[in-house]
């Protein structure tokens, strides 16, 4: 562990939450992609089923736990709790879009043809696109709340940490797992078009984020 | 055989 993934996902974290407290408190999940929770509840069922296969710390399993316990519980808040907010018809992208590619891809590219390593490959190239229907759907509905842009800022320096981590552990234990690091830039460059709105827009004090 | 790399990321 180092300080980059520490912090890493402690944004992860604190997004998550930040995400999950804005929809219960607000009852209202108005601007937020539906679809994209459930890709990213989609991406920690995938990932963490080694939950039960391998310990690797107290810290790892906690944290899996939670991630698996928020992403659900979000899911079910927009789907069922509050699901007469959710704005169904601009939550329009074509998950199956994402969905194909990437799971051909994680048969194709992977470090094992085993079962759970092809999960966790999908996982990794899914990750790297699941925000896609949520950024989609800021730039149909042409605005943001300021809320969800902070959700989005610590879930792109998230990844962002994440890139130092491995860089970090590269020099310092020769480590490098190629497919989590070219996903992880793939998914750090998505969000740049987004910091860019988000430093110059929300930080300014516009409260709102509407896009030109 | 091929090391698997242990996932020890979230």
């Amino acid at each position: 562990m180092n300080i980059f993934r520490l912090l890493g996902d402690m944004c992860h974290l604190v997004a998550i939450i930040i995400l999950f407290l804005k929809i219960w408190r607000s009852k209202s999940c108005a601007g937020i992609s539906g679809k994209s929770q459930v890709l990213f509840a989609l991406v920690f069922t995938t990932r963490y089923l080694d939950l039960f296969t391998s310990f690797i710390s107290v810290y790892n399993t906690v944290m899996k736990v939670v991630f698996l316990v928020l992403a659900y519980a979000t899911v079910y808040l927009i789907y069922l709790r509050f699901r007469s907010t959710y704005n169904s018809e601009s939550d329009s992208f074509r998950v199956e879009f994402l969905l194909v590619p990437v799971a051909g891809l994680s048969f194709l590219e992977n470090y094992a043809f085993a079962p759970l390593e092809i999960l966790w490959t999908f996982s990794i190239y899914l990750e790297s696109v699941a925000i896609l229907p949520q950024l989609f759907m800021i730039t149909k509905t042409g605005e943001a709340e300021s809320i969800t842009t902070h959700y989005l800022f610590f879930l792109g320096l998230y990844r962002a940490l994440y890139l130092a981590n491995w860089v970090w552990r590269y020099h310092t234990e020769g480590f490098f797992d190629q497919i989590a690091v070219v996903s992880g830039v793939v998914q750090t460059i998505f969000y740049c078009d987004f910091f860019y709105l988000y430093f110059t827009k929300v930080l300014r004090g516009s409260g709102k984020m509407t896009l030109p | 055989s091929v090391q698997l790399p242990r996932h020890d990321e979230l």
